[in-house]
């Protein structure tokens, strides 16, 4: 086709587009060359932490920790590596290259993903900013509202925790429809 | 998240996501990016498809992989990701998502729904700059 190559990429991040496509065009080995340019793009988000939803320093979870996860599936083999709630692993997406390129795995997971990357030369250090900081504590000086817990007591939608379950009955909820082009998976 | 596909001049073709999930999880939480057919999905034979937006929904019913699929059995982007929107919308009504899919002659579609407008990135070799699309979401 005319079209091809082509490089696409979720929300307004051209800089992640334009760093895949460099990747893509400029690759030495054709049959890397598409995965080059997914960590290539995927990387340049990382750094540029964009919109706060990619990359070190956003969405802190209830401990105000930053994880990561990452995916990179080869559409020739369907290989594919990722992680999922990397620590204190900035590159997500290069520790999931890692994955597809050196292991017969699919995903490697928390503390121990981290142990991995670390074992194979990525750097650890902490993925906490002052901004993720200011979010986690202006968080919880809200009574941690929002939050993603239900049927527990005390009642999440007015109180921190620590939570324990409680009838279904008596404290169900919606989902809490939290979902905005700031705040994503 | 960014969900990312690239296609090459002989049709091979990658998928990717990276993310750090939402805020304020509960420590722990994986969404739907790290998951195969969740967050990004890819077969040469068809195209590639990337999604967005509440993981927690999505990693349940696997719309890239829907969306693939769907591409698979003749429909084109943009129906492929429609459909698979709405097999969500069926059972999550105020699901907050989007998807786009790219098939292997490199047409490009997308659909969205909870957001106002979604848009996403395309390079071609057809133009020197990358292009930012617009759309409105159901």
């Amino acid at each position: 086709s005319a079209t091809l190559p082509i490089v696409a990429n979720t929300w307004p991040w051209p800089q992640a587009t334009d760093a895949g496509w460099k990747a893509l065009i400029s690759s030495s080995d054709p049959n890397t060359a598409v995965l080059d340019a997914i960590q290539a793009g995927c990387t340049r988000c990382e750094e540029d932490q964009c919109d706060g939803t990619v990359g070190f320093g956003g969405s802190p979870d209830e401990n105000g920790e930053t994880t990561l996860d990452a995916l990179i599936m080869d559409g020739t083999t369907l290989n594919m590596g990722a992680v999922g709630a990397l620590r204190r692993v900035k590159n997500a997406i290069g520790v999931a290259r890692l994955v597809l390129d050196n292991t017969e795995h699919s995903m490697l997971v928390g503390e121990l993903a981290t142990e991995f990357a670390v074992q194979n030369g990525f750097k650890e250090e902490s993925l906490a900013t002052n901004h993720s900081t200011s979010m986690w504590e202006n968080w919880k000086s809200k009574q941690c509202q929002p939050n993603y817990h239900i049927n527990c007591i005390p009642d999440p939608s007015t109180s921190c925790g620590p939570y324990h379950p409680a009838s279904l009955q008596s404290n169900s909820k919606n989902k809490t429809g939290n979902i905005r082009p700031d705040n994503h998976d | 998240t960014i969900g990312m596909i690239a296609i090459d001049n002989n049709g091979k073709t990658a998928a990717g996501t990276s993310t750090n999930g939402l805020n304020h999880k509960i420590p722990g939480r994986v969404g739907d990016s790290p998951i195969p057919g969740a967050g990004a999905y890819t077969d040469d034979d068809v195209g590639a498809a990337v999604a967005t937006g509440d993981g927690d929904v999505m990693m349940r019913l696997l719309p890239t992989y829907q969306l693939v699929e769907n591409m698979r059995q003749g429909m084109s982007p943009e129906e492929a990701a429609r459909d698979a929107l709405n097999r969500i919308l069926k059972r999550y009504s105020t699901f907050e998502g989007a998807l786009i899919g790219v098939n292997i002659k490199g047409e490009v579609g997308a659909a969205c729904t909870g957001f106002e407008n979604f848009s996403f990135c395309v390079r071609t070799a057809k133009s020197t700059n990358t292009t930012i699309h617009s759309i409105p979401c159901v």
